[in-house]
């Protein structure tokens, strides 16, 4: 019995995944690879990024009208907000989906979303990113690692520690039913500053922990080491959030940008 | 708690589109 509920639970949390994420790393690696009818529109200087901005991400640069004739670091950050809104939004759905999450208390629901959101971003981009680059605007689009280097501090900052940390976690070759385990592992997080219940969530978090290094045994049976791997890409993930925070605030103060309220309130009084 | 994620309190009661935010 206890088995079949593992099973049970892992199943729902991979069908929640497949069904709020409008993006995976099945469909991003066929994209990536190749194996699509159309090619991701390359973006790698400013000519092929305003030919993007007129066509891909018109919807997401006109929602900001104000910005046309800005720099383009403020208009690669602003469409930076628009995708983590978006995947926010998507994780709080997902998060709602994992058994046992809309039963704990609404501000223990909202800290662990504060808290573990990013993390998940990160961790989700990796799918979307290979050593060149990165899928952007739902694959049609790929913007190149050069490019974003190439930017002016601290915006060409961004995404370098990002990649770093996504060529090391995409060697560990995991499957979105993998990843959508280790999602629900970084939401049902009982360490959390300012948890009210953390007895609950502790366990529910055991929970999940054991599934997933369950299920990575039977995924993936060559790799023995892979849980405990993955166990240190948890730590790695906080370092990597507590530090975009601090280069968020910077961007904002030295590009004189505005910040989505939505982000604001996850970034506010964070670390 | 609430009162500062008024944004994400209100996602996590309803499903709301991030166009409408």
């Amino acid at each position: 019995t206890q088995l079949a509920d593992q099973k049970t639970l892992a199943r729902q949390i991979y069908d929640a995944y497949l069904k709020n994420f409008s993006m995976n790393k099945a469909k991003a690696r066929t994209i990536l690879t190749g194996k699509t009818s159309t090619p991701p529109f390359v973006i790698h200087d400013m000519e092929t990024l305003q030919l993007a901005e007129q066509t891909l991400v018109a919807k997401m640069v006109g929602s900001a009208g104000a910005l046309k004739d800005r720099e383009v670091e403020v208009r690669i950050f602003h469409c930076c907000q628009c995708t983590s809104v978006e995947t926010v939004t998507e994780l709080t759905e997902f998060a709602k989906s994992v058994p046992g999450f809309s039963s704990l208390d609404l501000n223990d629901q909202v800290t662990l979303l504060k808290y573990g959101v990013y993390e998940a971003i990160f961790a989700m981009l990796a799918s979307c990113m290979n050593k060149d680059g990165l899928l952007v605007a739902y694959g049609s689009g790929f913007i190149t690692r050069e490019f974003l280097k190439s930017l002016r501090r601290p915006v060409s900052d961004m995404m370098e520690p990002k990649f770093q940390f996504a060529m090391k976690f995409n060697a560990l070759e995991l499957d979105d039913s993998d990843l959508a385990l280790f999602v629900a592992a970084i939401i049902c997080c009982g360490d959390r500053p300012g948890l009210v219940n953390v007895t609950h969530i502790e366990e529910m978090q055991e929970n999940i922990v054991h599934v997933l290094q369950l299920h990575l045994l039977a995924n993936h049976p060559d790799d023995t080491f892979l849980f405990p791997k993955l166990l240190q890409k948890l730590a790695d993930l906080r370092e990597l959030v507590t530090e975009h925070a601090q280069l968020v605030q910077e961007i904002k103060k030295t590009e004189d940008t505005s910040l989505h309220p939505l982000l604001q309130e996850i970034y506010r009084d964070m670390y | 708690l609430k009162e500062k994620h008024k944004i994400l309190h209100q996602l996590l009661q309803n499903s709301t589109s991030p166009v409408d935010l």
